[in-house]
């Protein structure tokens, strides 16, 4: 159950707190909290019977209604994209959400890795 | 076909039709296996179509799709990322060999798979963390797919039933007579054997299958299927002293069990 990493990535994205938001500041802080629900989402299988996560379920229904977010919506930020490389190397500035070592387990072991295969006849 | 499973489970399947092997919150792949010979039971992989889906400022919702002799080495779009946004290079396929073998680096996700196309059948392996494989969306078949449950009972081939029986390409292509296709080649137990050991030389189920390929078929290119699937096991398979497996995996019930053709 990670649901530890959502917690910290939700606060992380609102360390400023939703208190006295302009309406783009409540628009940010309900990408924050799709995101934290989407995050809750994908931990809900291993999280069963887990305080912390059911707390959290709660907790961001209960925020989503207090600040009137779309449950529908974007989960992240709109950024100013980059002119498009014609090479294929990889973007040394891409998000770091988009590297899975380097996101998921910056302060954890490294993750535990599965294999499939399908051959023959 | 044959399956290892991410618990590393063994069988072979027969799996007509279309089928999921992955899917989760992030990835779908699903094959069509077609019978290797009109009215078997044995079956290869002619088509995979891979669809990765949209993830946050990654990548786009992107599709792959391989059949029998077309094995693209870009998406269905013709791209080779993961389309405009700001980390589509964290998707991407390398071409290994010109329409025989291909790889997807799925980085954020921390995934990679290789296709191949081995004689006129596909290959498919992937690595793949368990937490990617573990996410699946409330509601969805609650992870319903054969790398994470294996074949169901009733697809299973009993290996070693088959092998007791008379069933070889050698005494197929005898009963079936002069109005069948002729096979490549006719392949006794023992000259399968010996045709595996040219490529597989230590005995577990890599072996077995090729064997078991070879007699269902008499084609030698499942020889090579065999010997690639366990170089694409070394090369993806985070545990070294797990690669040979010599069990073959068994949830046979009474009265289920593989009967000959």
């Amino acid at each position: 159950c990670r649901i530890m990493k959502c917690n910290s990535e939700f606060l992380a994205a609102t360390s400023s707190g939703p208190h006295h938001l302009g309406i783009e500041e409540a628009s940010e802080f309900c990408t924050a909290l799709r995101a934290y629900a989407h995050c809750t989402h994908h931990t809900a299988r291993t999280c069963r019977g887990d305080l912390f996560y059911h707390s959290a379920v709660h907790g961001i229904d209960d925020l989503m209604a207090q600040h009137n977010c779309s449950k529908e919506g974007p989960t992240s930020p709109p950024r100013v994209r980059p002119p498009p490389r014609a090479d294929s190397q990889e973007r040394s500035d891409s998000p770091e959400i988009c590297h899975y070592e380097r996101s998921f387990h910056k302060h954890s072991p490294p993750p535990n890795y599965t294999h499939c295969g399908l051959f023959g006849d | 076909p044959h399956l290892r499973t991410f618990l590393d489970s063994f069988q072979t399947c027969k799996v007509p039709g279309a089928w999921p092997l992955i899917d989760n919150s992030y990835l779908n792949v699903q094959v069509t296996n077609t019978p290797v010979r009109p009215g078997s039971m044995a079956t290869a992989t002619s088509k995979l179509t891979i669809i990765f889906k949209s993830f946050q400022e990654c990548v786009e919702q992107k599709v792959y799709q391989a059949e029998m002799d077309e094995l693209p080495a870009a998406f269905a779009d013709g791209s080779k990322n993961g389309g405009d946004k700001h980390g589509a290079n964290s998707l991407k396929i390398t071409e290994k060999v010109s329409g025989q073998h291909i790889e997807i680096q799925a980085k954020y996700i921390g995934t990679t798979i290789v296709v191949r196309q081995v004689g006129r059948y596909l290959t498919f392996a992937v690595r793949m963390p368990e937490e990617v494989v573990e996410a699946v969306e409330d509601g969805d078949n609650q992870g319903l797919y054969l790398c994470l449950r294996g074949c169901p009972v009733n697809q299973q081939i009993d290996f070693q039933a088959f092998h007791s029986t008379t069933q070889t390409t050698e005494n197929w292509a005898r009963r079936k007579g002069p109005s069948v296709p002729s096979l490549p080649e006719a392949f006794t137990y023992e000259s399968a054997m010996a045709k595996c050991r040219e490529k597989l030389p230590v005995e577990d189920l890599y072996f077995q299958s090729c064997v078991f390929d070879l007699l269902t078929t008499g084609d030698v290119n499942f020889t090579l299927a065999a010997y690639y699937a366990f170089e694409d096991v070394k090369m993806l398979h985070s545990s070294k002293d797990k690669l040979h497996l010599y069990e073959r995996t068994q949830a046979l019930e009474p009265g289920n069990m593989a009967t000959s053709e």
